[in-house]
């Protein structure tokens, strides 16, 4: 059995272990909860003033 | 056939006719005569001429094992051409019978004629020739003829049944498929074989094959040496097709089981049918095409010498490589049916419901209290691979082999990378990871079945325009591991969609097969996680041979954690 996960076009950056393994056709051993990328929405939601931290004066 | 002018030794036919006489007068049967009996018989159905037009089948029966041709174009003179091997037995059935069918639309499959074929009469005559006109008889009246039938019969040489099995299973395991052997190639078939006499001395038998010493053998090289080892002593121990022990078989019966064996399991013959019986041969074939199937018999293979053979994984805690144990005769089951086109031929003919049903028979059986004895033997196999020690409770609190393996781990077995940050996804389950940038990497370098698509995988109900160019990663599950699947990310499940399908390994073997789309014609279900992070995250669990099973603990409109436990694979159809 499998589980196959997809994310829209550039929405994670993978870790670069993984997809350097996989690019040399090696599977990875790993287990539940092992970090598997990062969103990369992180950067534009940080420059993004958070909404809950806005007060109106 | 054996001779010719030169040889010393008289022609087989002759020697097997010489045979056949010594048996038909048990007062001259010698010490040998046990060895004599046993022989492929090739039967060939040519045609028939019949008294009016129609579309016509014919069906060979021997013993428990029928075959049929294809069904002819409107004519009354058929031509099928249609040739089957059969295993001819010292006390075996040798009454052939033929039975011709019209189909059309009005008649499907009527019984017309038939006719019976005492083997060892017909290759007992003199006759070089082994043409033979039968008459064909009326099912309801055996003194009434409806045409005659057109057959070919002969028993082929047991040497070069040998060495035509030896060239067809080197063609296995020749993987780059330059019609040459390397000494790994060579070594991994010597392996499936079972022998560990031969397997010390591999090097020993390659250098005999290899004439000129440029490190390579040719497939008719080794076959040859193949066949004369054979003659003085068995490198074969066990059935690469089927598994079973052929030690205690002569050396031709074992020759003749793997020829029929290996025949049943590609599909190789012209004539269909062996297979979809009860008693088939070709059961302990499929039964192999995933190592799923195998597990319950571990012990077996290894006491019976087969060596395993290996995958390798890159183990992301310690990043060292990994071997991960699979049976040999297992990845040449797969390799020979997954990546061949006989092999995807014999998928389309049936093999579908047989791992269905396979499958749901395992189910019923993995339920049962009686699985529950299979544990030990399954923990002591993977004794490497399994920690006990992170299992929520004891083995004994196991009834069934199901309910061990879908057990659960003790709360923070698993740690979750970053638990409190939603802006990193983590790995959904335990298993061997592929991860790709895009849809496109995956189809470069791993999966290669031709009809492979984004819209097949998440099938036709889902939108799937934002994940066409999408990363895609793989997470592929052993028989060993934990078998609960994770979320990676956090958010809302907004949909699930269940999509039927067959029960293909998912196997890389399987997965590399240009010829095999086991991502999207096996039995899956979608769902789709909305997420503030990552936009929109599609999760596929995948069903395949034997652990067919999917159950879902979450439901559609949940808020879910990364993290969270989101449902189980279980054996089932």
């Amino acid at each position: 059995s499998t589980v196959i996960c997809i994310f829209e076009k550039d929405a994670i950056q993978i870790d670069e272990d993984l997809v350097a393994n996989s690019e040399r056709s090696l599977e990875t051993l790993v287990s539940v909860g092992m970090k598997l990328g990062i969103s990369t929405r992180k950067e534009t939601q940080e420059e993004l003033p958070s909404l809950e931290k806005c007060s109106i004066e | 056939g054996g001779g010719d002018d030169d040889a010393p030794e008289p022609s087989f036919l002759s020697r097997f006719r010489r045979r056949l006489h010594r048996r038909r007068n048990p007062g001259s049967l010698t010490v040998d005569a046990p060895l004599d009996f046993a022989g492929i018989a090739r039967i060939e159905i040519i045609s028939a001429e019949m008294q009016f037009k129609d579309r016509w089948l014919a069906c060979l029966s021997l013993g428990e094992r029928t075959y049929k041709t294809v069904i002819s174009d409107q004519t009354d003179k058929p031509e099928w051409k249609s040739e089957k091997k059969v295993l001819l037995e010292k006390h075996g059935p040798h009454i052939a019978r033929i039975s011709v069918f019209e189909t059309n639309r009005l008649s499907k499959n009527n019984f017309v004629g038939y006719c019976e074929i005492d083997l060892l009469e017909v290759l007992n005559k003199d006759s070089e020739d082994n043409i033979e006109v039968i008459h064909l008889l009326d099912p309801s009246s055996s003194d009434k003829t409806v045409g005659s039938l057109t057959i070919s019969c002969y028993v082929e040489d047991p040497i070069e049944t040998e060495k035509s099995f030896a060239r067809r299973v080197l063609a296995v395991v020749d993987y780059n498929e330059d019609g040459k052997l390397s000494y790994s190639e060579f070594s991994d078939l010597i392996n499936a074989f079972g022998n560990r006499v031969a397997a010390r001395k591999k090097e020993e038998l390659f250098n005999q094959a290899d004439k000129n010493g440029d490190g390579v053998v040719d497939m008719d090289e080794l076959a040859t040496l193949l066949a004369i080892q054979q003659e003085k002593e068995s490198l074969i121990s066990s059935c690469p097709v089927c598994g079973e022990t052929l030690e205690k078989l002569n050396r031709i019966n074992a020759v003749i089981h793997l020829t029929l064996c290996f025949d049943e399991g590609t599909g190789n013959q012209i004539m269909t049918g062996g297979f979809l019986t009860d008693k088939q041969a070709s059961y302990g074939w499929m039964f192999k095409l995933s190592e799923w199937a195998h597990f319950s018999s571990y012990d077996v293979g290894l006491n019976s010498g087969s060596s395993a053979s290996h995958i390798l994984v890159i183990d992301r805690r310690t990043k060292r490589l990994v071997e991960e144990l699979i049976d040999g005769k297992i990845v040449m089951s797969m390799r020979a049916i997954y990546q061949s086109k006989v092999g995807l031929i014999l998928i389309d003919t049936g093999a579908k419901e047989i791992l269905q049903n396979l499958s749901e028979k395992q189910g019923r059986q993995m339920n049962s209290l009686e699985s529950a004895k299979d544990i030990p033997k399954f923990l002591e196999f993977f004794k490497d691979q399994i920690r006990l020690d992170e299992i929520k409770y004891p083995i004994e609190h196991f009834k069934t082999f199901n309910e061990f393996f879908i057990r659960e781990l003790k709360p923070g077995a698993r740690p979750i990378a970053h638990e409190d940050d939603g802006n990193i996804a983590v790995c959904a389950a335990d298993s061997r990871l592929m991860a790709f940038k895009s849809v496109d990497d995956s189809l470069r370098l791993w999966i290669k079945g031709r009809k492979f698509s984004i819209q097949g995988l998440l099938g036709v109900g889902l939108s799937s325009e934002a994940f066409m160019h999408g990363s895609l990663v793989i997470f592929r599950l052993a028989p060993q591991d934990y078998h609960r699947f994770h979320l990676p990310v956090s958010g809302v499940i907004e949909s699930f969609l269940e999509i039927p399908g067959c029960l293909y390994t998912v196997n890389p073997i399987a997965v590399n097969s240009k010829y095999c789309n086991v991502f999207t014609e096996n039995k899956r279900t979608v769902s789709i996680i909305s997420t503030k992070e990552f936009g929109k995250v599609a999760f596929v669990a995948i069903g395949a041979t034997m652990v067919g099973s999917m159950t879902f603990v979450r439901k559609q409109g949940d808020y879910v954690h990364k993290g969270d436990e989101f449902g189980y694979f279980s054996f089932g159809g």
